[in-house]
């Protein structure tokens, strides 16, 4: 038995009803570039420090305010005028703070969006030039790696409050290419990476040190890292695929769960998080928080998992709109904000 | 898998990393 749900954004559940989406509300940016990506923020307005939507044009940034009855007000907009956004990042408990990447198919620039005392909109520069990876932690942070294999550099950034001051700390490089960061739940001093050359590799974030870099097989070629979980002395990593192969019966898994031993660098594969039968499409876009998993697919469609269960326990299908391309998770409740290129996010809770 | 798969475990992994990794 499934379960279909009315327009907007068909949804599929499964029978046991284990996890269920459904649509609160709706977000229209009137703008008429492209819509590219969407998140949560702290930010204070009018003297009150609340949860925020974040929305990214092509060449604006939107912040949201939260009304009565999940209605949404825009407050603010900073303005881009020569290298388009690629992508939100947010610095997780950071409040009147936030990142975002420029850049055409690579990321060029990496901006600090902030106010000033006087309320007015204020971006700074805070990176430039050829960067592969960047990841918004705790604590006001940002990791980022930029640069070739010769000239390869990891840097660790701390904004000050008001965002107007950054101390730097770099990291020693795995000396290949840094594909993505992904922080430890219940280790809050490590920071993992996956490489271009099927390695994960770990860092301690206080002394900058690269404690271990570990081969986890060809299989897991260019695998991009989303969440790794510190657990009885083993580290289970959510990884996904983004260049892998279909399978035409099956379908590649969107995620797959691994565990490794830090201290013999030995891993295995613990659970494939695949799409129920009858769906196809590979993972374009995603997100992992807790224990849930939410990825866009080539398919249009947006599917999630529950990590612990570990079969998917939603789907939402393209709409009357158009196919979803980007969706995250909310900073502080189990909403999950789906949206689409021609500037509609919706907001579901889970 | 059994830790016979993954070797030996230690609870304080990130602890003896460190201690070992280059400064």
């Amino acid at each position: 038995q499934t379960k279909v749900a009315e327009h907007p954004g068909e949804i599929w559940c499964d029978s046991l009803k284990l996890g269920n989406l459904q649509l609160v509300s709706k977000l229209k940016n009137p703008s008429d570039s492209c819509s590219v990506d969407v998140s949560t923020v702290w930010w204070e307005v009018t003297g009150c420090k609340e949860s925020c939507i974040i929305t990214a044009c092509e060449f604006t940034v939107s912040l949201w305010k939260s009304l009565d009855n999940w209605q949404w007000r825009k407050v603010y907009t900073w303005h881009f005028t020569e290298i388009p956004v690629l992508q939100i990042i947010p610095l997780w408990d950071a409040c009147n703070l936030v990142c975002v990447a420029l850049g055409h198919l690579e990321i060029r620039e990496i901006r600090l969006l902030f106010c000033s005392d006087d309320e007015c909109l204020k971006q700074s520069l805070v990176k430039s030039g050829n960067i592969k990876a960047v990841l918004g932690l705790r604590h006001k942070r940002l990791v980022c790696s930029n640069g070739t294999l010769h000239d390869h550099q990891v840097d660790l950034m701390t904004f000050s409050g008001s965002g107007r001051s950054k101390e730097k700390q770099t990291l020693m490089s795995p000396e290949e290419t840094i594909l993505a960061f992904a922080e430890v739940q219940g280790m809050q001093d490590a920071l993992l990476g996956t490489t271009l050359m099927s390695n994960i590799v770990i860092w301690n974030l206080k002394t900058g040190q690269l404690l271990k870099k570990m081969q986890i097989g060809n299989s897991y070629q260019a695998s991009i890292c989303h969440k790794a979980y510190s657990d009885m002395g083993l580290l289970f990593v959510v990884l996904s695929h983004p260049h892998g192969k279909e399978i035409e019966s099956m379908g590649s898994p969107i995620f797959q769960l691994i565990v490794i031993n830090p201290k013999t660098a030995l891993s295995a594969d613990v659970r494939p998080y695949s799409l129920p039968q009858g769906h196809t499409g590979r993972f374009l876009d995603g997100e992992v928080k807790d224990t849930l998993a939410a990825a866009v697919l080539t398919s249009g469609t947006i599917a999630v998992w529950d990590l612990f269960l570990g079969h998917c326990t939603a789907l939402l299908l393209p709409n009357s709109d158009g196919n979803w391309s980007f969706v995250k998770w909310s900073g502080t409740d189990s909403c999950l904000l789906a949206g689409q290129k021609n500037g509609n996010v919706f907001v579901y809770s889970y | 898998c059994s830790e016979s798969d993954l070797g030996p475990i230690s609870l304080n992994w990130f602890q003896e990393l460190t201690s070992e990794a280059p400064p």
